[in-house]
C-alpha cells in the first residue's frame, strides 16, 4: 500500500479508537472521558492520566482527534509528515 | 532514560492503545 493508503487506514483506526474514549462526541477527549476508561481498560488512573498528557500536545486539556490521530501513529511508528 | 520527554511512557502508550484495539475488536460487530 502507498503511504496515503497507510494514512487512511491509520486515520479510521485512530477515529474509531477516539470514538471510544469520546463517548458523548463532543470532538475532543477530556481528561474526565478519560478516566472513565479505567473501569474498561486495564491501566491504573495515573496511568491514563499520564497518556492523556503525553497525547495532549498543546497541553489545553483537550485531546483532538488530530493530537489522538498523531500519537496512535507514533504508537505504529509511523513519523507524521512535516 | 525517564528525563526525556516522550520516552519514559511509551509503554504505558503502548498499552494504552493496544487495549483500546482489543476493547473496539470485542465490540465490534462481524461484517
Amino acid at each position: 500500500p502507498s503511504h496515503d493508503e497507510i494514512k487512511t487506514i491509520v486515520e479510521q483506526k485512530a477515529r474509531e479508537l477516539f470514538m471510544v474514549c469520546d463517548v458523548e462526541q463532543k470532538g475532543f477527549v477530556s481528561k474526565r472521558d478519560m478516566q472513565r476508561l479505567v473501569d474498561e481498560l486495564p491501566l491504573m488512573p495515573d496511568q491514563l492520566e499520564e497518556v492523556f498528557d503525553s497525547l495532549d500536545d498543546d497541553k489545553n486539556g483537550y485531546l483532538t482527534l488530530e493530537e489522538f490521530t498523531e500519537g496512535f501513529g507514533g504508537f505504529l511508528g509511523l513519523k507524521s509528515a512535516p | 532514560d525517564p528525563g526525556k520527554p516522550g520516552s519514559a511512557n511509551e509503554g504505558v502508550l503502548a498499552n494504552f492503545f493496544n487495549s483500546l484495539l482489543s476493547k473496539k475488536s470485542v465490540n465490534s460487530p462481524a461484517p
